[in-house]
């Protein structure tokens, strides 16, 4: 483990307490796109497989449960809580997702390190991820105003991508045979997702005005 | 010799 893979980590972390603060200190979940929560907790059960078969280590663990359950605790929060799923933006949250994931499911079958059941699975919860993000970026154009939490939560999960590509160079310097292509092209592709978004965020933070994306 | 090391990445 190098710092820069705890850093990506811990953002990664930081950005789901973020969501999960505010939906449980403004009972409200408005500007969260539940598509976007919805495939992450497909990620996360997809990629988990390994979960019982494979140790890693207590801390890959733990990590791996607290990201099942939080996605699963909010998908949940978005859709059944009583009070919370009144915020949902459901009108602006059309993203035809489904496609998404067929497309992602496809490219698993052609594209993985071994044809068997937990590496076809590992393969296209990568490249899930790595577009999971698009429902929210597009629920974020639409209505335009981006509460504090809501764009802090993006900002976070933005920078666990970051550091995750700062942790492969790394690797890739320091250990002689890691070479992760599909994780290395995907992650660099979802990190690209976020350009447009970190690029508005820095120039609202830079001017101490609220997070504003054009329409 | 070193396994070839999984996932071992979150």
């Amino acid at each position: 483990m190098n710092i820069f893979r705890l850093a990506g980590d811990m953002t990664h972390l930081i950005s789901v307490l973020v969501l999960l603060l505010k939906i449980y200190a403004t009972k409200s979940c408005s500007g969260i796109s539940l598509k976007t929560q919805e495939l992450y907790a497909m990620v996360f059960l997809a990629r988990y497989l390994d979960l019982f078969s494979d140790f890693i280590s207590l801390y890959n663990t733990v990590m791996k449960l607290v990201f099942i359950g939080s996605s699963l605790a909010i998908v949940w929060c978005m859709r059944y809580h009583r009070v919370v799923r009144r915020s949902y933006d459901r009108e602006l949250d059309t993203f035809r997702y489904w496609i998404l994931v067929g497309a992602c499911f496809t490219l698993a079958l052609v594209l993985h390190e071994k044809f068997s059941f937990q590496e076809v699975f590992w393969a296209f919860s990568i490249y899930l991820e790595a577009v999971a993000i698009l429902p929210q970026l597009v629920l974020l154009q639409r209505s335009g105003n981006v509460d504090n939490l809501t764009g802090q939560y993006v900002f976070f999960l933005g920078a666990y991508r970051a550091f995750y590509i700062l942790n492969w160079i790394y690797r890739y310097l320091t250990e002689p045979r890691f070479t992760r292509w599909i994780s290395c092209v995907s992650g660099l592709v979802q990190t690209a997702l976020y350009a447009d978004f970190f690029y508005y965020y820095f120039i609202s933070w830079k001017n101490n005005a609220k997070l504003q994306l054009p329409a | 010799e070193e396994e070839e090391d999984g996932h071992d990445e979150l």
